[in-house]
């Protein structure tokens, strides 16, 4: 049984690396891909798509455009529903997505 | 038994780190497919209408949404160079990051949700490099990698 | 009062964040409360 046990961690241990890894070089392709100019470019949606998202129409849709870093501060609604955003790195753009 | 029993729970953190390693694995390879198909609908798009949309109708990537009733009153303020805001509302909302929209208009092929069609995973094999091909597949059948490690 | 602090501006990156806020805001029963008074007539709403 314990060395049954020791084959088994041994062998999870290996999955672990193996998954380390993996994620790495995902993050990294990941980067890669939004950072290319031509990705940039094509990386957008429409309006419709974004109506599409919410299946009930009696929602209103905010887009928020921030800079890196941008910090997003949700307050416990126990005293009302509070949103702040601090940019440090230039303007925030915030529009409603219009309903047509 | 003392060993036996150390080595059970080394077993076990393993396998809670490797349950939410491999879940991490996935979402970024969801993040890859959806992204590349988005980039693929618009370079389509583009192409057969001869020229880009206008300015004024894409959100370009990166964005966040943020959705509330459309009776909900809302109270903002913002500084003057636009790089602080201050919402309040009188009522719930919903916070949503763009890999959110994008599975939503079906960028990610279903994989999230194990209802990837023979085709889409063909295409979704084809968007990622070989070494997440199984990962992909293990999405597409909403069958977990870890089986292959413990055998439950 | 408590509050979620998340960094934004970055493409993709872990979601799992705003489902965090999104269970704090709508678990409130002050929305329970907001919802019992919906009946009254919308407030008059104000744009952006």
């Amino acid at each position: 049984r314990y060395q049954d046990l020791q084959k088994e961690v041994s062998d999870f241990t290996q999955a672990e690396e193996k998954l380390d890894e993996l994620i790495t070089k995902c993050n990294l392709q990941l980067r890669l891909l939004t950072e290319d100019t031509q990705n940039k470019k094509l990386g957008y949606v429409m309006c419709q798509d974004l109506r599409k998202s919410f299946d009930s129409p009696d929602q209103l849709v905010m887009v928020i455009r921030a800079p890196p870093e941008t910090q997003m501060q949700v307050s416990e609604p126990s005293e009302g529903y509070q949103v702040s955003l601090k940019s440090t790195q230039g303007p925030i753009d915030v529009f409603l997505c219009p309903e047509d | 038994a003392q060993e036996c029993q150390n080595l059970e729970v080394e077993k076990q953190k393993r396998l809670k780190r490797i349950r939410q390693k491999r879940s991490q694995l996935e979402e970024l390879i969801l993040q890859q497919i959806a992204f590349k198909n988005l980039v693929q609908r618009n370079k389509v798009s583009e192409t057969s209408s001869l020229a880009p949309p206008p300015s004024g109708s894409v959100i370009q990537l990166p964005f966040i949404i943020l959705n509330t009733d459309v009776r909900t009153v809302i109270d903002c303020s913002i500084s003057s160079d636009k790089c602080e805001y201050l919402f309040n509302f009188d009522n719930t909302f919903e916070i949503h990051d763009d890999i959110e929209i994008l599975k939503r208009m079906g960028m990610s092929l279903g994989l999230e949700s194990g209802k990837c069609t023979a085709d889409n995973l063909v295409v979704a094999k084809s968007l990622v490099p070989r070494s997440l091909e199984t990962y992909v597949i293990g999405m597409a059948r909403g069958t977990s990698q870890i089986s292959s490690f413990t055998g439950d | 009062r408590t509050r979620i602090l998340v960094s934004i501006g970055e493409s993709f990156g872990t979601s799992d964040k705003f489902q965090k806020i999104n269970a704090m805001v709508n678990s409130s029963d002050r929305s329970l409360k907001r919802s019992l008074d919906m009946s009254s007539a919308p407030k008059p709403l104000k744009r952006l």
